[in-house]
C-alpha cells in the first residue's frame, strides 16, 4: 500500500460534505 | 458515487477538487470517527490531491492516516491540556 508522507495539522479547518454539517441543527 | 479519478479531477476547477475528494473522505472517516470525522477531514484535505487519490484507492493506506490524523489530535489535546494544568495528565 502508498504510504503517505505529507505531515497533518491540527489547525486544518473543519469539512463537512452538504448535508452533513453537525453544526446546523434543524 | 462512482470512483474519483485523476482525469474527473484534473476536469474540476482546483477549488472543486478539493470539494469532491472531501465528499468521498468524509463518510469513509465518519464510519471509523463519527464525532471527529469533520476535523480529520480537514486535515486530511490539506495532503496533496494526487496522494488523497491514492487514498482513496487504498481502504488500508487510508485507514492508516486517518489513525495518524487521530493520534496527532490526541497529542495535540494532551499537549494543551498540560499547558494549561501544567502538569502531564498521561
Amino acid at each position: 500500500a502508498p504510504v503517505i508522507m505529507s505531515k497533518l495539522s491540527v489547525n486544518a479547518p473543519e469539512f463537512y460534505p452538504p448535508g452533513y454539517n453537525p453544526n446546523f441543527t434543524d | 458515487q462512482e470512483p474519483l479519478t485523476a482525469s474527473m479531477l484534473a476536469a474540476a476547477p482546483p477549488q472543486e477538487q478539493k470539494q469532491m475528494i472531501g465528499e468521498r473522505l468524509y463518510p469513509l472517516i465518519h464510519a471509523m470517527h463519527t464525532s471527529l470525522a469533520g476535523k480529520i477531514t480537514g486535515m486530511l484535505l490539506e495532503i496533496d490531491n494526487s496522494e488523497l487519490l491514492l487514498l482513496l484507492e487504498s481502504p488500508e493506506s487510508l485507514r492508516s492516516k486517518i489513525e495518524e490524523a487521530v493520534a496527532v489530535l490526541q497529542a495535540h489535546q494532551a499537549t494543551e491540556s498540560t499547558h494549561k494544568s501544567g502538569t502531564a495528565t498521561f
